[in-house]
């Protein structure tokens, strides 16, 4: 069974799209085939995978609007077993186009169904908001990845999001299921990130992975040159999280 | 004339929050009057001024959804010349909620008018996104301040922020004008911050403010115990910079 993926967070800057990239990546390393979506009008993870401006024409947002199917909105990565369906700026006056769709909701969702090749994974990548975008997202998916940053403001927004998932899960898509809370921006040298850390494994228990992404500056290089980070410099501190991380996803859905 | 000045950058964790926290702060410290506006639904900006829950009944949502006045949601804050209109998480519907309202756009624009006191600054802090809240606090200003994260993917996000506050200028609001770019979370120890700077001001010049805010983990530390930096840890870098950054904003103003 397909597993695909939310990854959400309303709060900004926590690393949706770094894990996005990342764990993705480190799936597509160990025989997985993946499919990554772009739901974020921003579009820093079609440019964290490497794709150009051109190869951008057709986007996520045609596949919300149009009567386009998802397998023609599918584009392939210079990563094997990665591919993705890009975002471009049309994305962003969809929360006003879709005021009015009784079916606003469903759109991905109707879509995602069609699907005609084999993916083991889907991983969708969400801006930070609840709005249309995300509610999509979580409608479409069967499982929902948090990026938790080890920072004071990330754990306030957290209660919220989870009862988001819940809502979701009652009244739109019984299917969802929370997989996990993983850890990121932890920093060794902030006595903060220790707290959060305690904090949400004391109220989560087992719901956050054991893995915790280190704050590593390589992890924010690695855009730049339109890498993921686990190829762009497999040996840091970043990558190996990246991909403990994916093993222990692997471990727990016992595939 | 009273500077209202909205604190927006869609992509996230940029740093908007904490600037309008200590600019605010460091403003007030140096005698100017100021409001701050929370137009975020997670309310980080309430938080981080100490704002306890039972304080947020009445929030800027009610301002937005109600006939109340604006000066019945000012709220005094534990800081000299500076107050509050807080946040509550009944903001996160109101996307939904004026969807069909053909005034959505002017709803806080309609009330700030009515200020019954004198304030120098007005800083309204903004979601990360470019939705109704957002447009709402454009309106609503005179003056933009657009902080900068000194990293790859936050440089992508500010063409289209930029040609969004030129929309808003030349079809809702002629007197919007962007006031100037702050560069933040600015690490000498990364290469990359140091190219984002020389970026920044290559292609914006005097639009972007001199002085930089370092990444200093006491700036992230301070919300933990509901004070502004600039109280709880005045000395530090991020202190500095912010009280910097201040007296650079009035000389810049003339005032
Ligand atoms: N573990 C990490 N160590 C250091 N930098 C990181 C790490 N994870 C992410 N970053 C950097 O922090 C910034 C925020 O991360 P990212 O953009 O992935 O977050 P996001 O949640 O997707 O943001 P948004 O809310 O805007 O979508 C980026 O510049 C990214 O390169
Ligand atoms: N200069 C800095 N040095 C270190 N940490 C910082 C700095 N500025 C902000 N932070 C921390 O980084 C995180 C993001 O900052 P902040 O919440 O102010 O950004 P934001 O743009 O308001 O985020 P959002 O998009 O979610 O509203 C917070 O945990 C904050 O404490
Ligand atoms: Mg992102
Ligand atoms: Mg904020």
């Amino acid at each position: 069974k397909i597993k695909i993926m939310s990854v959400v967070n309303q709060k900004g800057g926590v690393g949706k799209t770094t894990t996005t990239v990342n764990l993705g990546t480190a799936l597509a390393a160990i025989d997985k085939n993946i499919l990554l979506i772009d739901l974020d009008p921003q579009g820093n993870l079609s440019t964290g995978i490497g794709i150009t401006e051109k190869q951008r024409k057709i986007s996520v947002y045609d596949l919300i609007t149009d009567d386009i199917t998802i397998n023609n909105t599918i584009i392939n990565t210079k990563i094997p077993n990665l591919k993705i369906i890009p975002s471009n700026l049309n994305l962003s006056g969809i929360e006003f186009e879709l005021a009015s769709d009784e079916e606003r909701a469903n759109k991905l969702n109707s879509k995602i169904n069609n699907l005609d090749q084999y993916f083991d994974f889907v991983l969708i990548d969400c801006p930070p908001s609840l709005g249309i975008l995300t509610v999509n997202s979580l409608v479409a998916s069967n499982s929902v990845l948090v990026p938790l940053q080890c920072e004071f403001y990330a754990l306030e927004g957290l209660a919220q999001l989870l009862r988001t998932v819940e809502k979701v899960k009652d009244n739109l898509n019984s299917s969802l299921n929370l997989e996990g809370i993983i850890l990121t921006m932890f920093d060794s040298r902030n006595r903060l990130s220790e707290d959060v850390v305690n904090d949400a494994r004391e109220h989560l228990g087992d719901k956050v992975f054991k893995t915790i992404i280190p704050r590593n500056v390589r992890l924010s290089e690695a855009p730049s040159h339109q890498l993921p980070a686990i190829i762009y410099d497999q040996a840091c501190a970043g990558s190996k999280a990246y991909i403990d991380l994916a093993k222990e996803l692997i471990n727990r859905l016992k595939i």
